[in-house]
């Protein structure tokens, strides 16, 4: 489940927005004891100057950012991605009738940057 | 579009997750009490919920260390508890002074050859018949072996002084499990005998011992590739 994208043009910041994963959308739910989803979020969003300065973000990307408003043709502006993530571990049946708790790591975007 | 466990998509995503599901109706096995203590004291984003299940609520501890399973103190990211393959198999009468002889079966095939094994540990339940000769001391064995075929010298031999509670056993180090490479099963048998002779135990409680006894195993095993690479040096 996510919310619509705000339409191009209205120059929304690079940001984290609401994704959540339901089990039973993808037919997990039988053999995925817990949790029955999570909120996977993804990053979405602008990185234009000065905004680039304001995120957690590397220097390169506001260098790039800077040099994509005064170049736009030449210099894309830099990338809205993952900066902060977080684990999350799953309770499962495998298919030998065991019962698995098994970690993941890096699956949760907690806050996205420019880079 | 709904990716269902067969559509490619569906496929390699739950290839990508390293997960298998099972094939045909859902499982109705209960999830083992240990598991769910675990699962709640594990990793999780704060946002992941609709847990449900049985199980105490457990208030989240400060960021545990990834890839260490805190509450049995070993590295690993994959927790399995595995039960015996055999507990349906008929019982055979022990021989001589022994009152139980079981023989025990656990396929450990699930296990991928980039999986570290850190925890094997055999819980011996005997539920409510372990209560009933309270007082009765017990010597026990553990032997690899293959329904009444033991394979040399006892993997581990003890005193146990009550079959009341579950018994515990770490067996990583242990026989086949002493080596580097990884079995594809475990084929042990059980056997248990009154210490001091058989003292006047109540009648058929060997046989009920046998029946009740439910076996288990706890798998810990570590990919170590999995885990999250240290922070980048500092150039």
């Amino acid at each position: 489940a996510t919310h619509l994208a705000p339409p191009e043009g209205l120059d929304p910041p690079c940001k984290a927005r609401q994704l959540y994963i339901n089990f039973r959308d993808v037919g997990w739910h039988n053999w995925i004891i817990a949790p029955r989803g999570f909120m996977a979020n993804y990053c979405q969003g602008h990185c234009f100057f000065p905004a680039a300065t304001k995120m957690s973000s590397f220097n390169h990307a506001v260098m790039q950012s800077l040099m994509h408003s005064v170049a736009p043709t030449a210099t894309p502006p830099p990338c809205c991605v993952p900066v902060k993530l977080s684990p999350i571990s799953v309770l499962f049946y495998d298919n030998s009738d065991n019962v698995v708790l098994r970690h993941y790591e890096d699956m949760v975007v907690d806050e996205c940057g420019c880079r | 579009p709904q990716p269902s466990p067969l559509s490619p998509q569906g496929s390699a995503l739950l290839q990508a997750l390293g997960l298998r599901p099972p094939p045909g109706p859902p499982p109705t096995r209960p999830v083992p009490p240990v598991m769910w203590r675990l699962f709640r004291r594990a990793p999780q984003a704060a946002e992941s919920h609709g847990a449900g299940g049985e199980g105490p609520e457990v208030p989240q501890e400060p960021e545990p260390l990834p890839c260490h399973v805190k509450e049995l103190g070993v590295p690993g990211n994959i927790v399995r508890h595995v039960l015996d393959g055999g507990a349906a198999a008929p019982l055979e009468p022990a021989l001589g002074s022994l009152c139980l002889e079981k023989p025990l079966f656990f396929n450990l095939s699930f296990l991928e050859p980039r999986e570290q094994l850190t925890l094997v540990r055999l819980e011996l339940n005997f539920g409510a018949p372990g209560a009933l000769a309270a007082g009765q001391g017990w010597e026990l064995s553990l032997f690899q072996g293959h329904g009444s075929q033991l394979w040399g010298r006892p993997l581990l031999s003890r005193p146990v002084p009550a079959l009341r509670e579950p018994l515990h056993f770490e067996l990583l180090g242990l026989g086949p499990l002493g080596n580097a490479s990884v079995p594809q099963n475990l084929s042990l048998v059980l056997e248990l005998s009154p210490a001091g002779g058989d003292s006047g135990l109540p009648r058929g409680l060997c046989a009920e011992l046998g029946q009740s006894l439910e076996a288990s195993l706890l798998v810990v095993t570590l990919e170590p590739q999995l885990c999250r690479p240290p922070l980048r040096k500092r150039r």
